[in-house]
């Protein structure tokens, strides 16, 4: 699979370029987190095209992104829990 | 420091023709 570069993604439509990002940083994210992927996946793609771009290219920017990622989605299920216990 | 990830977004799911390649 080629690079994926500003060139190509500018090329695209905005959600086309979207898409493109989230083919790319799926299996990344999927190899740290494979049961909350998706979820993580769709949460990143809401950061700017050019921070996912070099997220791609930076394993450890990426890593601490899904670190934080999951840390968010924790707290919101333990305060979903709360909220039906009430 | 409050991240600004948002925990109800939508989830992403991958092509289909990806997943067949996988197989």
């Amino acid at each position: 699979q080629e690079p994926l570069t500003v060139s190509m993604l500018a090329s695209a439509p905005l959600q086309e370029q979207k898409h493109m990002l989230g083919e790319r940083l799926f299996p990344l994210i999927e190899a740290i987190h494979p049961t909350l992927a998706a979820k993580i996946t769709g949460m990143l793609l809401e950061i700017d095209a050019s921070e996912l771009l070099h997220m791609l290219e930076s394993p450890e920017s990426l890593g601490s992104k899904v670190d934080e990622a999951v840390a968010v989605l924790q707290a919101h299920y333990a305060e979903e829990a709360a909220q039906k216990a009430k | 420091k409050k991240s600004t990830l948002n925990p109800n977004a939508k989830e992403f799911n991958p092509a289909k023709s990806l997943l067949a390649v996988n197989k």
